[in-house]
């Protein structure tokens, strides 16, 4: 199974158009894996993105050099995994 | 496992093993209401199930419900599950859903997209496209819902197989796609088709791929409002309702774009709910809630479905 140890999901509020196109910017950098769970459509709708653990430091630099508010929706991927399997394999045994 | 339909667990997340199993429990128990049909095979050559309910007829009206073609949107398989035996027990119980079902007969394809499925419960829990392969790239997998044959490679969509929204090389090109677009062709009849994903709490109308409104767009709204006050009556979860393109955003190859311009007329796609902000890691305490207040959204539009023949 993949690992998704350390990895974040980010609820990302872009309060304009321009601070949207700059997050569209993040969406075509594909080294940082990004996953778009909630892409960036238009100001007021959240957007929300998966970032591996190995992307978190520039992801979160570039979003607040821009001014672009941000939370941590998901602090770690995989404990909420591990939580998930746990609860099927109760049910199984 | 379960060995009736009475004692499956609704309210936990199931294999693909256990859903199929499921289905095979419950066509048994109700072999004159539900059959189960093969429409295809995926790319990794797992068969492709829907159930049909039917009181009887011969190529009835029909309402489509499909649930899961993103894989890793697992509540919408989980509430697909609990919607098959919704429908055995309320027919000839809720007097509004059984007139719907002496008239009409229901398609509900639990697992659309089974290849993608099965590697998210073996593999990539994260994975939401199909599982095919793409002759010179590495990548793998194609966008299921944007690789129907409307606006097909327009905006909205990725030409970049490497993509989550790879729309694929040409429309069809994924066999799971392929075999609903058959079976929608030959049956003929199908009057109402609702596509059901997570997450983010929507209820949507075609267009996705252009800005230009359906021409049905004002009963289309009118409907989506009212099953949207349905689906918020029971517990409060907020849903917003809309064309795809003006609700969330462009979007080209999508389902319901193609199953409008085939002139299934109320053409819905879902997106249910996210409480809590765990996405697509909704946890399993809430697949029932989540079905329950979805049931009362499809039935307001399977009744008006009913209601209104055309």
């Amino acid at each position: 199974n993949e690992n998704f140890v350390g990895h974040q999901v980010l609820r990302i509020s872009a309060a304009n158009e321009a601070q949207v196109q700059k997050v569209k910017e993040l969406e075509d950098l594909e080294h940082l894996q990004l996953d778009f769970w909630r892409d960036p459509v238009r100001p007021g709708i959240p957007i929300d993105v998966r970032v591996p653990f190995t992307s978190i430091q520039s992801v979160k630099v570039f979003l607040e050099s821009h001014g672009i508010n941000y939370e941590i929706m998901i602090e770690d991927i995989q404990t909420l995994l591990d939580e998930e399997q746990k609860q099927m394999s109760a049910f199984q045994a | 496992r379960a060995l009736s339909t009475k004692t499956f667990n609704y309210a936990t997340y199931h294999t693909l093993d256990e859903i199929y199993e499921f289905m095979d429990l419950l066509v048994t128990e109700n072999p004159q209401l539900v059959s189960k049909i093969q429409i295809g095979n995926t790319f990794e050559g797992r068969p492709i199930y829907v159930l049909k309910f039917s009181t009887g007829g011969t190529n009835r009206p029909a309402i489509w419900i499909d649930t899961g073609i993103h894989s890793r949107e697992w509540v919408t398989q989980a509430s697909g599950v609990w919607f098959a035996k919704k429908i055995t027990e309320d027919y000839g119980q809720d007097a509004a859903f059984t007139a719907i079902l002496d008239n009409m007969d229901i398609f509900l394809e639990i697992v659309t997209n089974p290849d993608g499925f099965a590697y998210t419960h073996k593999t990539n829990r994260m994975w939401r496209k199909t599982r095919s392969r793409t002759q010179g790239s590495l990548c793998v997998g194609v966008d299921p819902n944007r690789n129907w044959d409307a606006g097909f490679g327009l905006a909205g969509a990725s030409s970049n197989p490497c993509s989550d929204t790879y729309h694929g090389k040409f429309a069809n090109s994924e066999v799971e796609v392929k075999s609903i677009v058959d079976f929608v062709t030959n049956h003929g009849n199908i009057k109402a088709f609702i596509s059901i994903h997570s997450y983010s709490q929507l209820l949507l109308y075609p267009y996705g791929y252009t800005s230009e409104p359906a021409p049905d767009k004002e009963e289309l709204d009118q409907l989506a409002k009212s099953a949207v006050t349905a689906l918020t009556s029971l517990y409060g979860t907020k849903y917003k309702y809309g064309s795809i393109i003006d609700t969330i955003y462009q979007a080209s190859g999508s389902t319901v774009d193609w199953t409008y311009s085939q002139g299934i007329k109320y053409s819905f796609t879902f997106e249910l709910r996210d409480t809590g902000l765990r996405g697509f890691l909704l946890p399993a305490s809430q697949i029932i809630p989540t079905a329950e207040e979805t049931w009362l959204a499809l039935l307001t539009i399977m009744d008006h479905t009913f209601k209104h023949p055309y």
